[in-house]
């Protein structure tokens, strides 16, 4: 049997509004040991994700905002999909991680390729 | 029979040295869409890793060389090891990649979460 996303899943991640400063960003994602966090409106829904990917690509070009570096046509899952489908995803767009959302685009939590490499590989 | 390394492995990835410019070490990974750079001594011999995640901590405290960034106890992966032996050390160490490399610490390529998630899951 394969498991679904909510077997793999985080639930515990922190998320952000979009007018969260840079420097922020950067400090939660640091802080946190965690490369993605979900960007969120005033009612907690998914707008966008930014990751320490973006925050590189800052640091290239120089761009000071949030605005400017996030994401904002976000790839998600959904708690009861299947793990296949959630890599199939990950390859396509070259992505290490998904947002976790219900039917209202709320944030329930986030699968990466680390969670499913160690749920995969039973450790000899 | 569970794959080994250097059936996973990416081959064909950037190093860069230590006093490699932080900006361009950031256009290196944004250009190659990767989140990983193995730094080298002028022999080509690994003495370090930089990843998003630490040009992410730049970004946060305002750091500005890449000696001060960068990791340089790297854990280290070899062709013929076996996968689960890689994935324990990336749960242990929370790191996503591990540069692979010979026994004279030449940088061979590197094998990610992502790599190993895509190898495990058939696609539906
Ligand atoms: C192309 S990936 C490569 C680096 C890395 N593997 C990663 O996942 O961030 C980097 C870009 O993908 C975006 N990204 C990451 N996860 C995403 C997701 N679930 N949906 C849409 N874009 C995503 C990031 O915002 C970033 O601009
Ligand atoms: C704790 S991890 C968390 C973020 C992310 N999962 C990653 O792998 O970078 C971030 C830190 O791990 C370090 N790191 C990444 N891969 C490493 C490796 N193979 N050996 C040693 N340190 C590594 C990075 O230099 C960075 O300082």
């Amino acid at each position: 049997r394969e498991p679904r996303v909510f077997e793999v899943m985080r639930r515990d991640i922190p998320t952000i509004r979009s007018d969260e400063d840079l420097r922020n960003t950067a400090r939660i994602l640091i802080e946190r040991g965690i490369d993605h966090l979900p960007v969120v409106d005033d009612r907690g829904r998914l707008i966008g994700i930014v990751t320490s990917w973006d925050l590189a690509r800052a640091l290239a070009y120089g761009k000071m905002r949030l605005e400017d570096i996030m994401t904002r046509h976000v790839i998600t899952a959904t708690p009861y999909e299947p793990i296949h489908s959630v890599v199939a995803k990950m390859e396509r767009y070259n992505i290490s991680g998904l947002p976790v959302v219900d039917e209202e685009n709320r944030v329930l939590g986030l699968v990466t390729a680390d969670d499913i490499s160690r749920r995969y590989v039973v450790r000899g």
